[in-house]
């Protein structure tokens, strides 16, 4: 329309432009491609593109000023889309409640680690044992995961290695080890007391009904879900199947000290509203860190 | 799937997403789709039935042209070896677990080696499967230099008769220098103790992951003469598309897959199974 026309005539003029269909166009494309490489859900892909989409349409940016020695600089419209981008991201990842959620009152807090198999849980569990330790908290370890071979000696081993008790009873069952870990976490009183459990698949009907039943059993202030950085596709699945199941209140996204992208920590926020709340950046004890949603959402852009 | 009676972008955007749901990545995605849109052009294809045909048989291709040696696990002198490597959790020890089940039930006298003297309990662990499959385990002590312990083990073997040692090695990121070259040092002295040895060098994959995946076998391969590929994980809901990947732009066949953490769930890989799973 007349309008229309003589409004971005008027823009340009002043240097400005509108961030219109066409401009956005071929960004859009590189973006969807960026993502995709990144390990970022399909269906995530598309609502994240669309949301952006939706927010820069008729944004006017500034495409020519003049910087402080008096001299013309130029910024192209995508570069400013780019940013938007990259500011959704990082707004969509930050946590609302970083780190852990601390029990109010008397008695530890519960946390409770998940996921797949090998995604490092066990390790990631040392991990915040390390972590609230060294901040002066009292944290017991519990050992539930009673199938795989040596899992129990591992993090005996981890527990040793931070002068932090492991509670294990032989032939035990995992509910019936959070419940009486828990009860002896609250005996000898501990700040915290965090539960290993098993990798399972989201189809094991058995497996993740146990995990039903331990939050049945015992008030889980955290239940985090351990989700390897490497991570394709199925991070979704795997984190509403997880979600649905037992609710999940924060991630930890380990061994981000690789090159995986990591696009994995925008799918499980956007399917199950939970945020990273910590990244392993390493197989140290010490290698943890609270999350930062600024460092991820470039390295998922690329 | 049929319900269209025209091949048209719909359908082409449907194959993309498929594809990208089972993690071929967008590059590989991107070739079997044109290289369907140029069977189009050509007037190949009658309808949608025959572009999902076509596309099954194109996607079949990529695994055929990599071939399938399998697994060596005889040579003309000593005993045959086995190194197996990859990124941290991805099933290593768990695999050799079953293999070592397999090739002991198949007749082979089998000697493993704990040559992951850094994980916590990962000696522990390796004894566990040994135990389970009734075959001895060579360890060093704690905190060895792994290479030494692949070394003792390979001369072990010569010495009492063991016609075949796999080697179980710490997983590792490709990115790490240190530790991959700490793995080209187990090859180097495992040729040392018996020359071509490492025999196979098996890349052990995780099925649920993306597009990392490529270059950890472009890395791995860098370091260690890396012959196959194990895929675990397949008994979840995750595809391991990326093999395909790997097919295309390296070359890697990919010679068993772990399909659950019992012993017995090994199974020689099967590419028109596969492919059949894929599209389900
Ligand atoms: N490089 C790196 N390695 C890690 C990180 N976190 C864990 N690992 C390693 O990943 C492997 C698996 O870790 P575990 O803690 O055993 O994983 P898990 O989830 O408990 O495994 P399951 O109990 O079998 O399901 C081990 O080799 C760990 O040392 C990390 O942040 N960086
Ligand atoms: N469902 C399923 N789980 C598997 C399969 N293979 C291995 N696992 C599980 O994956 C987890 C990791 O297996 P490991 O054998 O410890 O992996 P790894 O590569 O030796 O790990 P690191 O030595 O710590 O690098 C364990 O919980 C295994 O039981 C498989 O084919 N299917
Ligand atoms: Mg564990
Ligand atoms: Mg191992």
């Amino acid at each position: 329309t007349i309008t229309k026309g003589f409004r971005s005539a008027r823009h340009r003029l002043q240097g400005y432009r509108e961030l219109d269909e066409e401009t956005l166009e071929e960004v859009l494309g590189d973006i969807r491609t960026s993502l995709l490489e990144a390990d970022v859900e399909v269906g995530v892909v598309k609502q994240f593109i669309a949301t952006v989409k939706t927010k820069a349409l008729g944004e006017v940016v500034r495409v020519r000023a003049e910087d402080a020695q008096g001299k013309t600089v130029r910024v192209k419209p995508q570069d400013h889309f780019v940013k938007i981008c990259h500011d959704e991201l990082v707004a969509l990842m930050e946590p609302d409640e970083p780190g852990l959620r601390w029990k109010q009152g008397k008695g530890p807090t519960v946390t409770m680690m998940v996921g797949l198999q090998g995604s490092g849980k066990t390790t990631s569990a040392g991990k915040l044992a390390n972590l609230f330790k060294s901040q002066g908290k009292k944290v017991m370890l519990v050992a539930a995961d009673v199938y795989r071979p040596a899992a129990i000696e591992q993090l005996k081993v981890l527990g040793q290695r931070l002068d932090v008790p492991v509670f294990s009873v032989p032939g035990m069952q995992p509910p019936d080890l959070c419940e009486q870990g828990y009860q002896q976490a609250v005996n000898t009183g501990c700040d915290l007391v965090i539960f290993d459990t098993a990798g399972r698949l989201t189809i094991d009907q058995a497996l993740m009904d146990e995990l039903g039943e331990i939050r049945r059993r015992v008030h889980l202030d955290n239940t985090l879900l351990v989700v390897d950085a490497m991570i394709g596709q199925d991070s979704v699945t795997t984190a509403k199947s997880f979600h649905d199941k037992v609710g999940i209140d924060g991630v930890i996204l380990t061994k981000l000290d690789g090159d995986a992208r990591g696009g994995a920590a925008l799918s499980v926020k956007m399917v199950t509203g939970a945020s990273v709340k910590f990244a392993g950046m390493g197989e140290g004890l010490d290698k943890l860190e609270p999350f930062r949603a600024e460092g991820l959402a470039s390295r998922i852009l690329g | 799937l049929f319900a269209g009676k025209q091949i048209d972008e719909s359908l082409y955007e449907e194959i993309e997403e498929v594809l990208l749901r089972a993690d071929l990545g967008v590059k590989t995605t991107h070739e079997l789709l044109q290289s369907l849109k140029d069977a189009s052009s050509r007037k190949e294809l009658a309808n949608p039935a025959h572009v999902w045909k076509t596309l099954r048989e194109k996607t079949q291709q990529l695994l055929d042209k990599v071939g399938q040696a399998p697994v060596v696990t005889r040579v003309a002198q000593g005993p045959a070896v086995i190194m197996v490597v990859g990124v941290n959790g991805s099933g290593k020890t768990t695999s050799i677990g079953k293999l070592a089940h397999r090739y002991s039930k198949e007749g082979h006298k089998v000697l493993v080696a704990a040559a992951d003297t850094f994980r916590a309990a990962a000696v522990d662990q390796l004894e566990v499967w040994c135990q389970r499959a009734d075959v001895p385990i060579h360890r060093g002590k704690e905190n060895a230099d792994p290479a030494s312990v692949c070394f003792a083990a390979i001369e072990r073997a010569k010495a009492e008769g063991f016609d075949l040692v796999i080697l179980d090695t710490a997983g590792r990121l490709h990115t790490n220098q240190g530790l991959m070259e700490e793995l080209s040092k187990c090859a180097r002295v495992s040729a040392k103790a018996l020359p071509g040895a490492p025999h196979e060098t098996l890349l052990v994959l995780d099925a649920t992951m993306g597009q990392n995946a490529v270059k950890q076998a472009e890395l791995f391969r860098e370091s260690v003469p890396v012959t196959g590929i194990v895929l675990t994980k397949l008994d979840g809901t995750a595809k391991g598309g990326v093999v395909l990947a790997i097919a295309s732009g390296i070359g890697l066949p990919v010679k068993l897959i772990g399909v659950g953490e019992k012993m017995s769930d090994l199974r020689d890989f099967d590419a028109a199974l596969f492919v059949e799973e894929l599209f389900d």
